[in-house]
């Protein structure tokens, strides 16, 4: 675009994020506020300055859950910005998703899907239909969706998000967990379950993979173990309870890996646990509680 | 029938804002 923030506006910028980081609101504010009049006055209103420094003042009001506040900011930074860098601009994009942000922390997701629909198509049009921060947009986008119950649109955007990021980045990579995970979850408000088990299943054997390489006798992923130990349970008669079984140190692996695994954990328990499998359902809940 | 634990699922703000 050509326009790079001035030294003074990012010292300030940095200032601010200090105050606020300690809660001196009243210093950041109007600090903002009078920066905001100076530029307006010596640049004129449609400065980009004038919309960097807006957008500077919006995170405050944002960190302040005045959200109405910040909006309205962000509208008057978003028309600085496509009159001086053009509508297809990826700060446009940005000041979009932003605003769609912000109604959306208001509950307003009616108002904010056509924001962040129109922040996704500037974003395939400048950086091509596969690139990571499309699948970003496409997650929010998906999430605005949700919360209006409108699961097809969901499926489609996480699917297209997942395979963004199963392409882009890799199988390993923690949003492609992070991914089925929200995907489940839209599964589960239907009643998908064998869907979201699925996943969920998918999700923990790649972690499984990740740390061991590989799938066999001697390494299974910890679904597996759940569901032997289930079998075990069903078909013997437990007399002094089974023996504890060794997990391989999966859970330790776990541990530190990904919050995203411990909560898939949790949630392939909770289903277990609703088709009656108690016996694999607390052995993934012992695995979550360990690995915390 | 406990419910599922699924994490709160936050809208992601784009910080690239300021850098352009």
């Amino acid at each position: 675009s050509g326009y790079e923030i001035p030294a003074r506006l990012r010292t300030l910028h940095n200032l601010v994020i200090q105050y606020a980081a300690q809660g001196r609101y009243e210093v950041a504010v109007p600090l903002c506020k009078q920066a905001l009049e100076d530029l307006e006055r010596t640049s004129g209103r449609g400065h980009p300055d004038v919309a960097t420094m807006l957008n500077i003042l919006a995170l405050v009001y944002r960190d302040q859950n005045k959200y109405k506040e910040a909006a309205h900011l962000l509208n008057d930074a978003l028309s600085i910005r496509e009159s001086t860098l053009g509508r297809d601009h990826p700060a446009v994009a940005a000041t979009l998703n932003n605003l769609a942000v912000l109604y959306g922390k208001r509950g307003k997701y009616k108002e904010a899907e056509p924001l962040c629909q129109r922040a996704l198509e500037i974003r395939e049009k400048v950086l091509g239909n596969d690139h990571p921060d499309v699948a970003k947009q496409l997650n929010n986008l998906a999430l605005l969706c949700q919360n209006q119950g409108k699961y097809e649109a969901v499926e489609r955007y996480y699917r297209r998000a997942l395979a963004i990021y199963e392409g882009q980045l890799g199988p390993d990579n923690p949003n492609v967990a992070r991914t089925k995970n929200n995907l489940a979850s839209c599964y589960l408000k239907q009643g998908k379950y064998a869907e979201a088990e699925t996943l969920y299943k998918e999700i923990l054997t790649q972690a499984h993979v990740q740390e061991f390489g590989s799938v066999d006798d001697n390494h299974k992923p910890i679904w597996m173990h759940a569901e032997e130990r289930e079998e075990m349970s069903k078909t013997q008669h437990r007399e002094g309870g089974t023996p504890y079984v060794e997990y391989g140190g999966w859970y330790k692996a776990c541990k530190v890996s990904s919050p995203t695994v411990n909560t898939t954990l949790r949630n392939l328990g909770a289903l277990y646990r609703r088709q009656g499998k108690l016996e694999a359902a607390e052995t993934l809940e012992e695995c979550a509680l360990r690995s915390r | 029938d406990r419910p599922p634990a699924n994490k709160q699922q936050q809208l992601e703000w784009d910080d690239s804002t300021l850098s352009y």
